[in-house]
């Protein structure tokens, strides 16, 4: 024992027990945080509703593996809604870390009600209101007949946001039957509150290696 | 890999489950409850080193005797991890959302001595 341990994990230290369990408790933290890539524990300014938790843990459980070196995430929308039918809300979404990560595939998740009369027309655009008269760039358009979720896959580009991290899509449905205006609409169409309420599922990686100027060359 | 137990002065793997509540984290940190935390210590004699952890065969028990009474001069063998698997951890981060990410190699399953 005298002679002192070539490497730190040799020589076990025999600690009090509760020496040990505070010391696996820091390195716990450490460990944790490490593997999470974040320098503290995160200080969470808008938790999502309980509700709306539930129903994406189940979704995220659903065995689809994260990608290689990538991240998950599940963001929960915040729902401006001018009209009844919830046929033109706006969505809005808070993604500051998308900012230093590659984003590779972008799905919007809205539940259409259960009595859906006839084929709902939808279209999903991305809202800037920085720019003039709050211009809107078309992202998606979809019909179907069935009530319940529906996955609508969206391009990665038009769901960066804006440098601020926030990101705000503006929904445009109607009954294809139906010419009524959508304002006009009376019956409501999507569900936006709850655990029903819209949410983003993306799947991130690291960023791509910028390519060096040296390598370039 | 033999779990350690106090009479074990040989290289073999601490056991210690983290509940993430213990650590004041389980309002973040939503799946799972908590994780192994297991590390590996002890002595590596040198008619161990190398060895991967487990009940060697008959080819390295007499490879490690060699060794053992080997002139030639004795390195420093370590005990470490041979084997670790990742943990999958839902979280929320800054912004609310949720963040579902494998850690790599985040619990050692097996130790022995390098």
């Amino acid at each position: 024992q005298g002679v002192r341990a070539a490497c730190h994990s040799c020589r076990s230290p025999t600690l009090e027990p509760q020496a040990e369990q505070a010391l696996v408790l820091e390195i716990a933290k450490q460990q944790i945080l490490k593997g999470l890539h974040l320098t503290s524990r995160p200080k969470i300014s808008h938790p999502p509703p309980q509700a709306a938790l539930t129903g994406a843990l189940q979704r995220l459980q659903t065995g689809n593996m994260v990608p290689e070196n990538g991240e998950e995430i599940i963001s929960f929308a915040t729902v401006t809604d001018s009209s009844t039918s919830a046929c033109s809300s706006i969505l809005t979404f808070h993604l500051s870390t998308l900012q230093s990560h590659h984003l590779y595939q972008a799905r919007l998740w809205l539940h259409v009600v259960p009595t859906l009369p006839g084929t709902l027309y939808l279209r999903i655009f991305q809202w800037s209101p920085r720019r003039h008269q709050g211009s809107r760039t078309l992202l998606a358009e979809h019909q179907t007949t069935t009530p319940g979720w529906h996955a609508f896959t969206l391009p990665p580009s038009g769901v960066r946001g804006e440098d601020s991290g926030i990101l705000k899509l503006q929904l445009d449905c109607r009954p294809l039957e139906d010419n009524s205006t959508v304002a006009g609409q009376s019956t409501r169409l999507l569900d936006t509150t709850g655990n029903q309420g819209p949410f983003l599922e993306l799947k991130i990686g690291a960023n791509e290696p910028r390519t060096s100027r040296a390598r370039r060359r | 890999t033999p779990t350690c137990d106090p009479t074990t002065p040989l290289c073999c793997r601490r056991d210690h489950y983290v509940h993430f509540q213990d650590l004041g984290w389980g309002d973040w940190i939503l799946q799972p409850d908590g994780y192994q935390l297991n590390y590996c210590s002890g002595q590596c004699p040198l008619h161990l080193a190398g060895s991967p952890g487990i009940a060697a065969s008959f080819h390295s028990a007499v490879f490690n005797l060699l060794k053992a009474n080997s002139p030639w001069p004795a390195g420093t063998s370590c005990c470490v991890p041979t084997i670790q698997r990742p943990l999958s951890i839902l979280y929320l981060n800054q912004d609310g959302n949720v963040v579902k990410v494998d850690v790599p190699d985040m619990v050692v399953e097996a130790c022995g001595c390098s």
